[in-house]
């Protein structure tokens, strides 16, 4: 739960920055604004302990033998930022699934947030909204649409990731079965049945384009402190893709986030 | 509220 999070924070100041460590996660507080950051290789456990972890230059690159065949190869930073996610599939090649730049000699902490105009065309009404009446097609429907103004350029995941702006061009389906206790990321089994549906939408993109990168966004309420809706969030975030994942979407096809009570 | 959203976001990456 939340309040033994909580109660296991460090804050430290380093150069005008703020830097909160808890179980699993690092926030940075810099400028007024406040990211949070876990071990993106955290969920890839469940392919076992690697076969190989190296350095090479700044860079750490961690190897897993996938089930059924295949490599998956995460590569960080030092302080173990994602890099890039790269497949090797059973058959030989290679394919990065996630570029996340970063080769650049630049940058503190801070991604680089993009902001874009506003999109006039896109309301609430346009989210489509996970319930019983639906089914996994209109879903998967939803995800195979484009962006709803067209783009100029493509960019890094953490640009994505920490840029509203730039997510907003692509559409959400929210999971609107999916309900959690007041600071807890558990998931009951009403929650898993409604997750069965996500996960074979989800399944039928993948199998027609089995390389798509999907975000699972986590936001909370107002209430309570920002530190606390951050961290619940992105557990619950997490919480929802451990469970995707049991019921067979790979792990390195999604990328969590939370972002406390920011609006969506 | 608290609320869980997917978006599929290839399209966007480099």
């Amino acid at each position: 739960r939340i309040e033994d999070v909580r109660a296991r924070r460090q804050r430290f100041e380093e150069a005008g920055t703020t830097i909160i460590r808890e179980p699993g996660r690092v926030i940075t507080q810099e400028r007024g604004q406040t990211f949070l950051r876990h071990d993106e290789n955290a969920r890839f456990a469940r392919f076992g302990a690697p076969i190989s972890q190296e350095r090479r230059g700044g860079e750490i690159w961690t190897t897993w033998a996938r089930p059924g065949g295949g490599q998956l190869v995460s590569v960080t930073d030092l302080d173990g930022r994602l890099l890039r996610r790269i497949r090797r599939p059973a058959g030989g090649g290679e394919h990065v699934i996630v570029d996340n730049g970063w080769r650049r000699p630049r940058h503190g902490v801070r991604p680089v947030i993009v902001i874009l105009p506003p999109i006039e065309m896109l309301n609430p009404g346009e989210l489509t909204i996970l319930n019983d009446g639906h089914e996994a097609e209109t879903f998967s429907s939803t995800w195979s649409l484009g962006p709803v103004v067209p783009l100029d350029q493509v960019y890094e995941l953490d640009q994505v990731r920490f840029s509203p702006s730039l997510r907003s061009r692509m559409r959400a389906v929210e999971l609107g079965g999916i309900s959690f206790d007041t600071g807890s990321w558990a998931l009951d089994q009403a929650d898993l049945n409604a997750l069965s549906l996500v996960a074979s939408a989800i399944q039928s993109v993948l199998g027609a384009s089995p390389n798509e990168i999907f975000l699972v966004e986590g936001h909370t309420g107002r209430g309570g402190n920002e530190i606390d809706n951050l961290s619940l969030s992105d557990r619950r975030a997490e919480a929802i893709a451990e469970v995707l994942t049991q019921m067979g979407i790979p792990p390195e096809n999604l990328v969590v986030q939370g972002y406390g009570d920011t609006v969506p | 509220d608290d609320r869980i959203l997917i978006r599929r976001i290839t399209p966007l990456l480099a």
